[in-house]
């Protein structure tokens, strides 16, 4: 473990309290997009496939545990819960989750380390990460004005994985042998999507004004 | 190569 992984694990962590915040206190889901959440909840069902088979850590099982349980449970809070679900932006969050989840589908049965079941899963769960927040992107784009909240989780969701491509330089010099190409490319993809989001969500806090995303 | 089989990352 290094520091710029553990800044990117908490940083992961923050967006998801972030969110959780914002349903659970103001009950509410504005400017969220469901499905963006069920894809991560798709993700991480696909990722720690192997977390009762494969102990690394006390730390590695937490964080996956909490991850499973946030992703899941975010997705449960705006489809069933009474209030919440009466915010979800339903006309404006209409991106279809299959346009996502089959191209990465496929490119994990070609493109993989081993061709076994758990393998091209946890492949394809990389893949579907990298594009998973297309859909908040594109209904940050249609919502007329997006509130701090949503902005900040956005925000700590795209800075994660650019600490993650920190955390693999580190590693790439400092453990011999530490190759990871598929998570590599996948992992620069994720965060190459936020950087359009990154300039206005900067220009935005600059200028002290409203965020707001060209259509 | 890239043995990804020890996966201790997130």
């Amino acid at each position: 473990m290094n520091i710029f992984r553990l800044t990117g694990d908490l940083t992961h962590l923050m967006s998801i309290i972030v969110l959780l915040l914002k349903i659970h206190t103001i009950k509410s889901c504005a400017g969220i997009s469901l499905k963006t959440q069920e894809l991560y909840a798709l993700v991480f069902a696909t990722r720690y496939l192997d977390i009762f088979t494969t102990y690394i850590s006390l730390y590695n099982t937490v964080m996956k545990l909490i991850f499973l349980g946030t992703s899941f449970s975010i997705v449960w809070y705006m489809r069933r819960h009474k209030t919440v679900r009466l915010s979800y932006d339903k006309n404006n969050d209409t991106f279809r989750h299959y346009f996502l989840v089959l191209p990465c589908f496929l490119l994990a049965l070609v493109l993989n380390n081993r061709f076994t079941v758990r393998e091209v899963l946890w492949t394809f769960s990389l893949y579907l990460e990298a594009v998973a927040i297309i859909p908040q992107l594109v209904l940050l784009q249609r919502s007329k004005n997006v509130d701090n909240l949503t902005g900040n989780y956005v925000f700590f969701l795209g800075a994660y994985r650019g600490f993650y491509l920190i955390n693999w330089i580190y590693r790439y010099f400092t453990e011999n042998h530490y190759r990871r190409w598929i998570t590599w490319m996948a992992g620069i993809v994720q965060t190459a999507l936020y950087v359009d989001f990154f300039y206005y969500y900067f220009k935005s806090w600059k200028n002290n004004e409203k965020l707001k995303l060209p259509a | 190569e890239d043995a990804s089989s020890e996966k201790d990352e997130l």
